[in-house]
């Protein structure tokens, strides 16, 4: 309905705006309605400005960028309908060192409604995780599952 | 709810029964390129009640059952149980006297699907009723498969809405 | 032919003039999220004549002139120079003599785009018929952008035809 | 013109039918074409089987296997038609520690004909390059390169 949904896209923008600006250590970001006039068809575009930058169409904005962004709208999604478990895979692939510090810090906040299972390659993703499960093909073809205990 | 238990038997690349624990807050999941972890994400869409064999990655529904290796034969099912404890506010009030729910969903090489909770057998649409009902449901932004990130930021603003819908 | 030098100056987030020597076999380029690695493909690809300002990531062409910060104004102008060293079989005839060949491309706020071979101005289709000379030119597969890999290997069966078009 | 694709077609997949096994270390791949009576239109499909593994669509492969045979595609194409130059930005991002070993490995193998620039976050792919550049932004939303002479 016309009702529930703008109330879905105004909670959702509001932690939207408070997350990107959270997980970017400054800028900031919202959601925008293509046509306001149309609540049943219209589109939602997202306005970013990492810290600093001028404002420019996201589609200007890097790799590591974009990803941080989705992350930061799904997590707003997140906030108003929690989920109760969320799996991430391979999200980290293309965030900096930096970044991937970050990703990693924005889970644990969000741990206390959700349980989190995350995929990666990264190191430091793997660092702060409670617990890491090895997968692996000793056998080709054929996969198992080793533990990995972190802590 | 929280997440339990993932047991699967002959999906995908898991020929042998495999039994992953989901107790801790944060689980990472770990190993070389093409050996298996993704799949373990498949799985848990897959016994969710996802219908489309393009969302798994494959051609049909039957790309999902063991196909052997070039040793290994194929196998005839697939079945993946997922188990859930029933602790938090967001457990359906018929299952709230038990202390987990488990979600399982077979199919055989034949076409033919078996769907049950707790060991009794329903129809697809009990899995999806239940699911929607304690908050997991289809939601969109629940599971983020590998390459999806980027396509969110990279889709038209039509597709974007979509994300919101599932937030109403 | 081999890459020599690239200079940009007012082109995406380089504001002021970089210089980029490419005299060794394999050369890396690092760094943060956002701070303009894959800007320096972008320039490599416009100077070779890149028509669509979407495979530039913009909306309009006029995305590429340095838009300015928070801080700083926006400038009026984008110029790229590429320099080539004419070592090796597959440098045109017409250039042989010279030990250098380098190709400037700018763009104007007021929308006018100059080009330049050896700092002669000529016309864009000189730039790209040089580069299709040189075995360079249109080859889809000289430049793999950031994520353009998977999207070779899940491109429908008629899209991948264009790479192998490219080679014959 | 049909003759001048069919040839391309043949002299790449002969190639491609090389590199992926070397890159892989074993397994089997191919092209094909989906309508061989319709040179002029028809599309290129490929088969691809890690090794020890069953042959399936793929779709089905993971994303680092699926990287490494674009990645054979790609040098395929290039050992029929040399270019220049070769510009790769985040290749190796879904690529785990062999598979970056083996990816550098190929580029080596193949700078005698081709000048390479790698853009990556990957600190084995960083050890095997000749020279690095780095691009900061030590001013926001202003980029600067900085020479990191490795060797
Ligand atoms: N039905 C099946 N039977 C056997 N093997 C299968 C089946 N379906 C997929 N596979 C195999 O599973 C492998 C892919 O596994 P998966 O996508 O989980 O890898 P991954 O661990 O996520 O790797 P990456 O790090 O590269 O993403 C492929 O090699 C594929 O051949
Ligand atoms: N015309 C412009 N003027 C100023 N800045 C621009 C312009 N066009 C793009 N940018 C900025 O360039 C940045 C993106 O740079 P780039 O894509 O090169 O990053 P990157 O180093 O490749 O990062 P990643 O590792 O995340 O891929 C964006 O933050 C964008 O705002
Ligand atoms: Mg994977
Ligand atoms: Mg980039």
């Amino acid at each position: 309905t016309k009702e529930k949904f703008l109330e879905a896209f105004r909670m959702v923008d509001e932690k939207f705006q408070v997350i990107f600006p959270h997980l970017f250590k400054g800028g900031k970001a919202k959601l925008l309605l293509i046509n306001e006039n149309d609540l049943l068809e219209s589109g939602v575009d997202i306005i970013a400005q990492p810290p600093g930058k001028k404002l420019q169409s996201i589609s200007l904005l890097s790799g590591g960028e974009k990803a941080l962004t989705a992350v930061s709208l799904i997590f707003a999604m997140f906030l108003i309908k929690p989920s109760p478990f969320c799996i991430l895979d391979e999200v980290d692939a293309p965030l900096d060192d930096v970044n991937v510090g970050r990703y990693n810090d924005i889970i644990r906040e969000m741990t206390g409604k959700t349980q989190f299972v995350v995929i990666t390659h990264n190191k430091n993703t793997m660092e702060t995780a409670d617990v890491l499960y090895g997968v692996t093909m000793q056998e080709a073809g054929v996969s198992q599952l080793v533990s990995v205990e972190m802590h | 709810m929280r997440l339990k238990r993932l047991e699967i038997i002959g999906f995908k690349s898991f020929l042998e029964k495999t039994i992953v624990s989901f107790d801790k807050d944060v689980t990472a999941i770990v190993g070389p390129n093409g050996c298996g972890k993704s799949n373990i994400v498949d799985a848990i869409c897959w016994v969710m009640g996802e219908q489309s064999a393009k969302h798994l990655r494959g051609k049909s529904m039957e790309d999902v059952i063991f196909a052997g290796s070039e040793v290994r034969a194929q196998l005839s099912m697939a079945s993946v149980e997922l188990t859930f404890s029933t602790e938090g506010y967001q457990t359906p009030f018929q299952y709230a006297d038990q202390s987990e729910i488990s979600v399982c969903r077979r199919l055989y090489r034949t076409g033919e699907s078996e769907y049950f909770i707790n060991r009794i057998p329903v129809r697809l649409k009990d899995i999806t009723d239940l699911f929607l009902g304690t908050g997991v449901g289809r939601k969109a932004y629940s599971v983020i498969e590998q390459g999806k990130v980027h396509q969110i930021v990279t889709a038209k603003p039509e597709q974007r809405r979509y994300y919101i819908e599932e937030v109403a």
